[in-house]
């Protein structure tokens, strides 16, 4: 259930 | 030139444990304020940063900043030929010809380990880890590592272990942090309450809630995570639901051992 979303893109666009 | 000594291998070996399965490759900053490791996943999914500050070593050098990507695999192999006991030292020189030097020295008998790692690439990483300020978080659970990671086994005995994407739900409600999960024929919740200091001072369960919170995370991850268990006698959770969430372990007063990973989200 539910969608993990990258940690790698999530930095990225800090 | 880098030069580091620790008289008991035990640190490192227990670093290794905590990440080489989930991580293959890591990428080693040497600076003069210590080591920094930092490592992702194959799937992009987590993220582990590592600090060692230099008083962590008996012998820190480090005249230049030093950066280069290495095979976990291959270093817990070698690490795992060495004794607790055992001095390692870690040396790379000026020109050095893209390889670092581990040497495992046993007090004991005088026996002499030598393994050269090449320098490997790390997709990625190091990443700009900023650090968000507390307030963004809903809630923060501390509870012992060992409590943690039987929780992690518990649940993941529950859930067919051969189903990899088996989620776990955490959830903070006031003086209580539950942990759910569904097998194939039923379900499984795990109930921990807020612990009085009082009677075991040392092993407190604490939840810090700003407000409810009831999150999804992949189990396996997780279970990896709860292996940081080595390195520190506490865990603290920090949970939201718009930032990664951060299993954080302390080493002493020297460092620590961050898991970082983003909840799911509905789709």
């Amino acid at each position: 259930s539910g969608v993990q979303l990258s940690i790698k893109e999530f930095y990225r666009s800090k | 030139i880098l030069e580091l000594r620790l008289v008991q291998a035990t640190l490192f070996k227990n670093v290794l444990e905590a990440i080489s399965d989930l991580f293959s490759k890591a990428n080693f900053d040497f600076s003069g304020t210590g080591l920094e490791l930092q490592a992702m996943d194959t799937s992009h999914v987590a993220l582990v940063a590592l600090l060692l500050r230099a008083e962590a070593f008996n012998h820190y050098l480090c005249d230049r900043d030093l950066s280069m990507g290495l095979n976990l695999a291959d270093m817990a192999k070698a690490f795992r030929c060495a004794n607790n006991d055992d001095i390692i030292t870690i040396k790379a020189e000026e020109d050095w010809s893209d390889t670092v030097t581990f040497t495992f020295e046993s007090p004991e008998d005088g026996e002499i380990s030598i393994f050269d790692f090449d320098f490997v690439g790390t997709n990625g990483v190091p990443l700009e880890i900023p650090e968000f300020p507390e307030s963004e978080y809903q809630a923060k659970v501390r509870m012992p590592s060992a409590k943690f990671m039987r929780i992690c086994k518990k649940l993941s005995s529950f859930g067919d272990s051969g189903d990899r994407d088996t989620v776990v739900i955490i959830s903070v409600d006031k003086e209580c942090v539950n942990f759910f999960t569904r097998g194939k024929t039923g379900t499984s919740t795990i109930v921990c309450r807020q612990t009085q200091t009082v009677d075991k001072p040392k092993e407190p369960t604490l939840i810090e809630m700003k407000e409810q919170v009831s999150l999804a995370f992949d189990l396996r991850y997780m279970n990896s995570f709860s292996k940081g268990s080595t390195l520190s006698d506490q865990v603290t959770i920090s949970l939201s639901s718009n930032l990664p969430a951060v299993f954080e372990y302390k080493i002493a007063e020297t460092g620590y051992i961050r898991y970082y990973m983003l909840p799911r989200i509905e789709e």
